[in-house]
């Protein structure tokens, strides 16, 4: 553990704070893609499977069972309980496409294949994408509500500072892992937009709204 | 060492 990996950590966990507290404070969950969050809940299950199997820190389990807990509600929220707030027709991104792609992927370009890494493989190739409807949602309204765009900037300065901490763990315990770096940068980058919105944007006080 | 990498991130 090093500061960078506790900081994305810390922010990881407040963006779906943050997601939580707008959509259960305002009763809604307009602005948000449900396909996003599918994709999310899809990402820490494949993942964190390894619950059952590996042991490695209690901060590590409460971590996976708070994240596997906190999506599974975050959809519950949006698919049922309040559902007559959802965008639906604001979402449209072909997600089915972001899944098959990356099952592809991670068929082909893995560290072992084996059915864990294989599911591992695929779920970080996956979370790299997953943002991409939300994104879409966002270009496809032209706006966004501030509390939604501080849940992405937590969400895309996550793997940002995971970033960081890779390099970290380079230089100093010699750990490098292409599958998670690559993804992680290519991740990062999707945010690149929005990042610069907010900044000139919402840390200004003025609403996200995009450029004509 | 690879391993160890990955799984004990989140």
């Amino acid at each position: 553990m090093n500061v960078f990996r506790l900081i994305g950590d810390m922010s990881h966990l407040a963006a779906i704070i943050i997601l939580l507290i707008k959509i259960w404070r305002s009763r809604s969950c307009s602005g948000i893609s449900g396909k996003s969050q599918l994709l999310f809940t899809a990402v820490f299950t494949c993942r964190y499977l390894d619950l059952f199997t590996n042991f490695v820190s209690i901060y590590n389990t409460t971590m996976k069972i708070f994240f596997l807990a906190s999506s599974y509600a975050t959809i519950y929220l949006i698919f049922m309980k309040f559902k007559a707030t959802y965008n639906r027709n604001h979402d449209t991104f072909r997600f089915e496409l972001l899944i098959v792609v990356s099952v592809i992927l991670a068929l082909l370009i893995n560290h072992e294949f084996s059915a864990t890494e294989i599911l591992w493989t695929f779920s970080i190739y996956l979370e790299a994408v997953a943002i991409l409807p939300q994104l879409f949602m966002i270009t496809k309204t032209g706006e966004a509500e501030s509390i939604t765009s501080h849940y992405l900037f937590a969400l895309g300065s996550y793997r940002g500072l995971y970033i960081l901490n890779w390099i970290y763990r380079y230089y100093v315990e010699g750990h490098l892992d292409w599958i998670a770096v690559l993804s992680g940068i290519v991740q990062t980058g999707l945010y690149c937009d929005f990042f610069y919105l907010y900044i000139t944007r919402v840390m200004k006080g003025k609403n996200l709204t995009l450029p004509a | 060492v690879m391993r160890y990498m990955k799984k004990d991130e989140l």
